[in-house]
């Protein structure tokens, strides 16, 4: 079977601006990552599952996308963050959501597969569980990007302006979902 | 959101998904991209998916495996599935969003029913990528 590593760098209404820089990102990540795929002497077996693990941390640390270093903001301001991985092979996945000021979800996901005998942890609980397995906390609000705050921002003054008109939440939120928002769609 | 899908030379298949949800989310608020069958599915037998877009649509939706049914009992091909899948979502739930799937035997699949959806892949030594419904580019890895 010929190796393929195929990736996505998110959907919605990516800018003229933004694409070019999705499109860099995803090329690079593709360059790093498709290396686990080809047998050479430095990697003697060929596997999808670092393939992707790596192809996602990649672009997580790129502001580009909206996953680890870039991350959309919640009402709070801040950055709460969620992954998974499965192995297709043995039907194994781990899952992580809730994580907050930890770069690489998606590695923390597959120490949940590797190292738990369950699937999903959420929360302070994995959290800590990422603490104790060395995966690094940043300092508060060290994934929060300018431009996500800017974003975020706007999307409090609409909601202002839009509580100011007397509509009710839920007629906001069906709104949303008839077009793509400014920021993207997750 | 980011997501990956590889097949290797073995025929294993897997998928991975991570995102920051959406501006303005509530506290605790989960998308579809740590859900399996919703953001992220794998099985050798069938093929890999990673989704995104309107995380609550994908989730009420099983994006995911929806499009791995559609391989497996219909014998789709993974473009088909992915397409199909995608566009009934939208038909169904308004919500918009997009899917990258690689099938068991090696065939992709990628489709978006939002405005855009950035996407690329490497095979056979040559990077495929895009971002517009109607524009493929490529160039050397």
């Amino acid at each position: 079977i010929k190796p393929i590593l195929l990736v996505h760098g998110g959907a919605g209404g990516i800018s003229d601006t933004l694409a070019p820089r999705k499109v860099d990102g995803m090329k690079q990540a593709l360059r790093v990552a498709v290396k686990h795929l080809l047998v050479t002497k430095d990697i003697s077996k060929s596997s999808a599952l670092d393939a992707v693990e790596a192809a996602v941390r990649i672009m997580e640390c790129d502001e580009s996308f909206n996953a680890g270093y870039g991350s959309c903001l919640n009402i709070a301001g801040k950055v709460e963050v969620e992954a998974s991985i499965m192995d297709g092979s043995e039907l194994r996945a781990g899952c992580v959501a809730l994580l907050h000021d930890i770069i690489h979800p998606v590695s923390v996901a597959r120490c949940i597969m590797h190292k738990t005998r369950h699937v999903f942890l959420a929360g302070e609980a994995a959290q800590k569980f990422a603490f104790n397995q060395g995966y690094e906390q940043l300092a508060e609000n060290s994934l929060v990007t300018e431009s996500a705050q800017m974003t975020w921002q706007k999307h409090q003054e609409r909601h202002v302006r839009c509580s100011d008109m007397a509509f009710t939440r839920s007629e906001i939120d069906v709104g949303s979902i008839k077009k793509d928002p400014p920021e993207g769609s997750g | 959101t980011v997501g990956a899908v590889a097949i290797d030379i073995e025929g294993n298949i897997a998928a991975a998904t991570s995102t920051g949800g959406i501006t303005g989310k509530m506290l605790g608020r989960i998308g579809d991209s740590s859900l399996l069958g919703c953001g992220t599915y794998a099985d050798n037998l069938v093929g890999g998916v990673s989704a995104t877009g309107h995380g609550e649509t994908i989730m009420r939706f099983n994006l995911a495996q929806k499009i791995m049914a559609k391989i497996h009992y219909e014998c789709k091909t993974a473009q088909a599935a992915t397409e199909e899948a995608c566009k009934e979502m939208t038909k169904r739930l308004l919500g918009t969003g997009g899917a990258i799937t690689i099938g068991s035997n090696g065939q992709l699949g990628v489709y978006w029913t939002t405005r855009r959806m950035a996407w690329a892949y490497v095979k056979n030594g040559e990077i495929c990528y895009g971002v517009d419904h109607d524009k493929t580019f490529k160039e050397p890895l």
